[in-house]
């Protein structure tokens, strides 16, 4: 026994050719970088609750990965973020969705978790909530990247050619998904 | 989406998953990342942050899946997560990384790719993008 530690920064359709070597280096110095901040927490004696909050604050506000700063963009090019934690220990939890303003979603679902009786905020709700706790927000140009306009750009683009070359029901004429490839090799998944 | 899970000195999990969602997505469209169970879970065995096809991932229940095996199946970590994974969510569709209670740790996907990083107290580390 003794502590553990594992982080991710999203999974889907990531070629190896996609990606330059200077993107590679810089998602594994960050992965690294954040790994040992999350290493260093559990051996002071942190509680795996904080230590999972703490990580992924540091990935939200790394705009590598598709939360936080770096969000993706919705159709209408708006941001709409979510997150949510669970303590094992007493199996309590937070989330929260729909949030476009708060820095750091992640600790806005704690606050749910800690502060409401509830388990899930979301919208309009969850934007008062954050109001109401006093937690950091940003206008929510703070959140959108060139490079996540570019992807949009794109996947409107590429997501028109998609409804004409729908290959199964799951298409979404059908309220099904559709997969759209990004600019940097990874799918339209999350 | 982002997401870390950890176990503590004193053998409590937790679990904490993050996300924008997908590029293009519906404007009011849920993922899997909130709702408890899919995306996120914690017990007194394991916890798990799971990425991928949301859709995919909430018809799965995926996260509460890993904690069912290994709560009533006896399915050691690695095991319950390569069943989830592989038998469960369709190939393609997303990953998770997983911590037990004891310390051991899972990073599985059936994607081309997942950014992940790991690390235990006995010196074990592991960051990678790719299965190799």
């Amino acid at each position: 026994m003794g502590w553990a530690l594992a982080l991710h920064g999203g999974a889907g359709r990531i070629s190896k050719s996609s990606i330059s070597p200077a993107a590679r280096e810089a998602s594994e110095t960050v992965l690294q970088e954040f790994l040992d901040a999350g290493c260093a927490a559990l051996s002071e004696g942190k509680s795996a609750l904080d230590v999972v909050e703490l990580v992924v604050r540091l990935l939200e506000n790394c705009p590598l990965f598709n939360a936080g700063v770096g969000a993706v963009l919705t159709q209408r090019g708006t941001v709409e973020m979510e997150a949510s934690i669970m303590d094992g220990a007493t199996r309590k939890s937070g989330a929260v969705s729909g949030v476009s303003t708060v820095v750091n979603p992640i600790s806005l679902a704690r606050l749910v978790m800690e502060k409401t009786p509830h388990v899930y905020l979301a919208f309009e709700g969850a934007e008062a909530f954050a109001k109401d706790q006093g937690v950091e927000t940003r206008d929510e140009s703070y959140f959108i990247t060139p490079g996540n306009k570019e992807r949009l750009a794109k996947a409107l683009e590429a997501g028109l050619v998609l409804l004409d070359h729908s290959v199964s029901t799951d298409g979404p004429e059908h309220g099904g998904s559709r997969e759209v490839l990004q600019a940097d090799g990874h799918s339209g998944r999350d | 989406t982002v997401g870390c899970v950890a176990v503590d000195i004193n053998g409590h999990c937790a679990a904490a998953t993050s996300t924008g969602g997908l590029v293009n997505k519906m404007v009011g469209r849920i993922g899997d990342t909130p709702l408890i169970g899919a995306g996120t879970y914690a017990n007194e065995f394991c916890a798990v942050s799971t990425t991928g096809k949301g859709e995919e991932i909430i018809r799965c229940l995926c996260a509460k899946e890993v904690a069912s095996l290994m709560e009533y199946k006896y399915l050691p970590l690695k095991e319950a997560t390569d069943t989830v994974i592989w038998k469960k969510l369709g190939e393609g569709n997303g990953g998770l990384i997983a911590v037990s209670s004891t310390g051991e740790v899972a990073m599985t996907f059936n994607t081309l790719g997942m950014f992940r990083a790991c690390a235990t107290e006995d010196g074990h580390r592991q960051i990678g993008i790719w299965k190799d």
